[in-house]
C-alpha cells in the first residue's frame, strides 16, 4: 500500500534533514572556519558535531510541534481514509463555488425532500379522513332528507284528516 | 497567480503554504541562532590562545561564509521539500470531496430545482391548510345534522305521540274514522229525508 | 489573505449545518 500523508511527511522531512546535514559537510565547516582549524583540529571537530546535533534536534522538535499542533498525524490518517473512499471517483469532485447561496442549496435539499414527503404523507391522511366523514355527511344529508320527507307524508296524512273533518262539519251544518 | 488552496484549508484549518513558511521561518531562524552559538563558542575558545593571531572579523567573515552557504542549501533543500509536501501530503486531489461537502454529491440540485421543490412544497402546504378548512367545515355540519336529525326526529316521534293517543282512545285511523262518520252522517241525512217524505 | 482564506473556509466548513439546524428547527415547528 502507498504510505500514508503521516509517514511520507516524516521521510520527506528526514530526507531534507539528512540532504541539510550532508551539505553542510565538516569539510565544508573545517574550511570556512580554516583558521581556527588549523589551530584546533579536534575542538573544530566537536564544535561541528555539536552543531549538527544541535540542528538537527531544533529542526526535529520544531516539526514535532507542528504535528502537534495541527494534530497532523491524525489528520493526515484521516484524510488518506476520504482520499481512499474516493478511489474509484475519476471525475473532478465538487468544490464551493464562491458564492454561499448556492453551496448552501445542496446541503438544504435532503431536509426540503423529507419535509416534502412529510406534507404528502399528512395531505393523503388528511385527505381520506375527509372523505370518510364527507360520506357521512352525505349519509346525514340524505337522512335528513328522508326524515323531511316521512314529516312531509305525516303532516299530508293529517292534512287529509283535517279535509274529512271540514267534509263531515259540512255535513252536519247541512 | 496564487492557488489559495482554499478547500485543503478547510480541511485542515489552515493553508498548506502558511504552515510550510511558518516551519521555513523556524528552519532559517535556528540555522541562524546555532550558527551564532558556533560563533561565539569559537570566539570563547580563542580567549584561551592570547597569542593567536586570528581576529574576531575573521571568525566572523567565517561564520558568515559557512551560513551563507548553509542558507543556499537550505533554501533549495526546503523548496524541494514543501514541492512534494504541498503535492503529496498537504493536498486534497481534485476527485476527493470532504465529508462535511457529501450532500453536494447526493444532491447536485440546481437553482431552478431547489425553487421548483420549494414550491412544491409550498403547494403542498395550500393543500394541506384547504383540506384542514374543508375538514373543518364538514365536521361542523355533521354536527349541525346531528342537532336537525334530532329535531326532525322529535317531531316525527311527536305525530307518533299523536297517532298513539288516538289509537288509546278507539280511533285508530282518524282518516277512516272521519269517513266512517261522515258516511253516517250522510246515511243518517239520507234516512232523515226519507222519514221526513214519508211522514208528509 | 491567508487569515482570509481560513476564515473563509472555516465557515464553508462550519455554517453550512448552523444553517441547517435553523432550517430544521422551522421545517419541525412547522409540523407541529
Amino acid at each position: 500500500a502507498a504510505p500514508g500523508r503521516a509517514q511520507m511527511f516524516a521521510t520527506v522531512v528526514d530526507t531534507f534533514l539528512e540532504k541539510l546535514v550532508a551539505a553542510g559537510s565538516y569539510q565544508r565547516f573545517a574550511n570556512c572556519y580554516r583558521c581556527f582549524y588549523k589551530l584546533q583540529p579536534e575542538m573544530t571537530r566537536s564544535i561541528y558535531d555539536q552543531f549538527i546535533s544541535q540542528l538537527q534536534a531544533s529542526i526535529k522538535e520544531e516539526i514535532q510541534e507542528v504535528k502537534n499542533e495541527g494534530n497532523l498525524e491524525t489528520v493526515f490518517n484521516s484524510l488518506d481514509k476520504i482520499v481512499e473512499e474516493a478511489k474509484n471517483r475519476e471525475e473532478p469532485a465538487w468544490r464551493p463555488s464562491g458564492i454561499p447561496e448556492e453551496d448552501i442549496r445542496s446541503a438544504m435539499v435532503p431536509y426540503l425532500l423529507k419535509h416534502r414527503s412529510y406534507l404528502q404523507k399528512i395531505l393523503k391522511e388528511k385527505e381520506e379522513e375527509n372523505r370518510k366523514v364527507a360520506e357521512s355527511v352525505l349519509a346525514g344529508r340524505d337522512r335528513i332528507a328522508e326524515l323531511q320527507q316521512q314529516i312531509q307524508a305525516r303532516k299530508h296524512a293529517w292534512q287529509a284528516i283535517s279535509k274529512e273533518q271540514r267534509e263531515l262539519v259540512m255535513t252536519f251544518k247541512e | 497567480s496564487v492557488n489559495p488552496m482554499a478547500y485543503e484549508a478547510q480541511f485542515f484549518g489552515f493553508t498548506p503554504q502558511t504552515c510550510m513558511l511558518r516551519i521555513y521561518i523556524a528552519f532559517q531562524d535556528y540555522l541562524f541562532e546555532v550558527m551564532l552559538v558556533v560563533e561565539s563558542v569559537i570566539l570563547k575558545k580563542l580567549d584561551g590562545f592570547p597569542g593567536c593571531k586570528i581576529s574576531p572579523l575573521q571568525i566572523r567573515k567565517s561564520t558568515e561564509k559557512f551560513l551563507l552557504f548553509m542558507k543556499e542549501h537550505l533554501d533549495k533543500l526546503f523548496s524541494k521539500m514543501e514541492e512534494v509536501l504541498l503535492q503529496l501530503v498537504l493536498n486534497i486531489p481534485k476527485n476527493v470531496l470532504l465529508p462535511e461537502d457529501k450532500v453536494h454529491e447526493q444532491y447536485p440540485y440546481s437553482k431552478e430545482q431547489l425553487e421548483a421543490l420549494q414550491d412544491e412544497i409550498h403547494q403542498l402546504q395550500k393543500q394541506y391548510r384547504a383540506e384542514a378548512s374543508a375538514g373543518q367545515a364538514l365536521r361542523a355540519e355533521l354536527e349541525e345534522q346531528k342537532a336537525v336529525q334530532a329535531e326532525l326526529e322529535k317531531i316525527l316521534q311527536w305525530f307518533d305521540g299523536l297517532e298513539n293517543t288516538c289509537r288509546e282512545h278507539g280511533t285508530g285511523n282518524f282518516k277512516e274514522s272521519f269517513a266512517f262518520l261522515t258516511q253516517n252522517a250522510k246515511r243518517l241525512q239520507d234516512v232523515l229525508k226519507d222519514v221526513e217524505e214519508k211522514s208528509k | 489573505f491567508d487569515e482570509l482564506i481560513v476564515e473563509t473556509t472555516t465557515k464553508r466548513k462550519q455554517w453550512p449545518k448552523k444553517i441547517l439546524m435553523h432550517a430544521i428547527q422551522t421545517m419541525k415547528a412547522e409540523q407541529e
